[in-house]
């Protein structure tokens, strides 16, 4: 099982967008996803059409000792499960940050679910900030994808995740996540900036950032207003084959050459 | 005096754009203005063209006690001052929800600004949480500007802040805050989304909500990378025209009819 996280402190880069989507074309493709929305905004969780609920959050995990096993539900998509999110998680921040150790709160937690063997992946989605959650999500996670907005504001953001990621490995908070990949989102080709930041970021990251580029499009947008996924909302479109190219690439990196 | 929070949890909605060119709007009509970076991300720093600096800004007010007018700053733009953010501000999350009474505490290092009549207004850009830092500035502002983007997600952020409003004004924390205004960011004329959100959000709040509508222009978003505003950068682009509007009809809703 391998936990990833869809994680930018910047606000409003394509991270719920690029969680609910990468989830539903790896679920697609037969794999066994669990979704895990972090944030206590909940996009991912109204995104894909579900209601919040008190205590449906990993707030109840993280913060009451609920068993995690209890907070997961099915979604409308076969293969993909979901931990919702709900805004009693924003307690997160300051409960777990009192509570000491705060760090490794997250990580085991979700440690029964490596052991189970039930999900080949799990995506979590993050929230825009560098708080307790997002931080905490770094902790636990195997691998960490860093959506990008092809703007100026998104460089800065850029540089100051893959600082923060050094920082995580080398204070022994989780000595092995490894910066996965970058992906570009909301490209519009018609705007030089977009051609200047996407050379600048391969100039700098190379091959970390993936050679797919989601562009923008008016039809993922509309998508989480109906609930679904871009997959089943508008398959043949632009925005549904950028994503399964995106999971495409993401599932070949992670096999040996 | 007029103290106004550019606030919105949600991520990527157009806080800083709206912070960086409102001000920028009503420092060139002669009014004396100081932008507020409350953002540890800092991107209304950088977006007109300042470098960061160690104990450069709030942070130094709120936790050390320095004077908030050694923390002024001009900027290339006469009548626009800025206290300029860093890193170091998230640090406040932590350490004044520590200190108690946390919501006060910005509310009065900016005291001394009322008494000495240098602005006529202050614009805070507020960071896309429900924080430490956006709560203070709810409670230290006079009124909130909503900067809203024209999405399905946009319109879950919106309740969320007005209940925000609502809370702090009940719990004594800021009982005279007013919601000033709602502005339509990103809006992209060819989106039907778009306008069903515009209609929703005229539908529900009516006058709150700003006649103008901001629209996505490639120049608003590469104006930041020269660290300039949206009317020195592009003074006759549909951009600027839109924020000189915005400004005109902000200034109109202040003055008694
Ligand atoms: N490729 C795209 N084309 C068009 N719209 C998009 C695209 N990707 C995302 N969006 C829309 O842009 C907005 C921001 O995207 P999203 O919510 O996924 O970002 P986020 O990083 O999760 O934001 P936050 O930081 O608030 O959590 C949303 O309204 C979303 O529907
Ligand atoms: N009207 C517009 N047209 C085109 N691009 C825009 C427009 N408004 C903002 N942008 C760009 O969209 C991105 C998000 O805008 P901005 O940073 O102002 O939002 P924000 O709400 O301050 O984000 P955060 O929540 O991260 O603080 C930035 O790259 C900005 O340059
Ligand atoms: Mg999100
Ligand atoms: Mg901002």
């Amino acid at each position: 099982m391998r936990i990833v996280a869809i994680a930018n402190q910047k606000g409003g880069v394509g991270k719920t967008t690029s969680a609910i989507n990468l989830s539903a074309c790896l679920a697609d493709r037969g794999i066994r996803t669990l979704l895990l929305d972090l944030d206590p905004q909940a996009n991912a969780t109204s995104g894909l059409g579900l209601m919040q609920e008190d205590r449906g959050s990993l707030y109840a995990a993280l913060v009451e000792g609920e068993d995690v096993h209890n907070l997961i539900r099915s979604t409308h998509l076969s293969n993909l499960s979901i931990i919702r999110s709900h805004q009693e998680l924003a307690g997160c921040e300051i409960e777990l940050a009192q509570a000491g150790n705060h760090l490794a709160r997250l990580r085991e937690v979700l440690q029964p679910l490596r052991s189970l063997s039930v999900f080949d992946y799990v995506v979590m989605d993050c929230p825009p900030s560098l708080g307790v959650l997002m931080t905490s999500a770094l902790a636990a996670a195997d691998e960490l994808v860093v959506p990008m907005q092809c703007e100026y504001f998104g460089l800065e953001g850029l540089s100051k995740i893959v600082h923060i990621v050094q920082q995580i490995r080398e204070c022994g908070a989780n000595p092995d996540l490894t910066l996965e990949g970058i992906v570009m989102t909301m490209f519009d080709s018609r705007a030089n900036l977009g051609h200047q930041v996407v050379n600048d970021v391969r100039g700098y990251f190379g091959e970390v950032v993936y050679e797919t580029v989601i562009p923008r499009t008016v039809r993922l947008g509309e998508a989480p207003s109906f609930g679904k996924s871009i997959i089943e909302y508008d398959p043949t479109g632009k925005g549904a084959q950028a994503y399964r190219a995106l999971a495409d690439e993401f599932l070949r990196r992670r096999q040996p050459a």
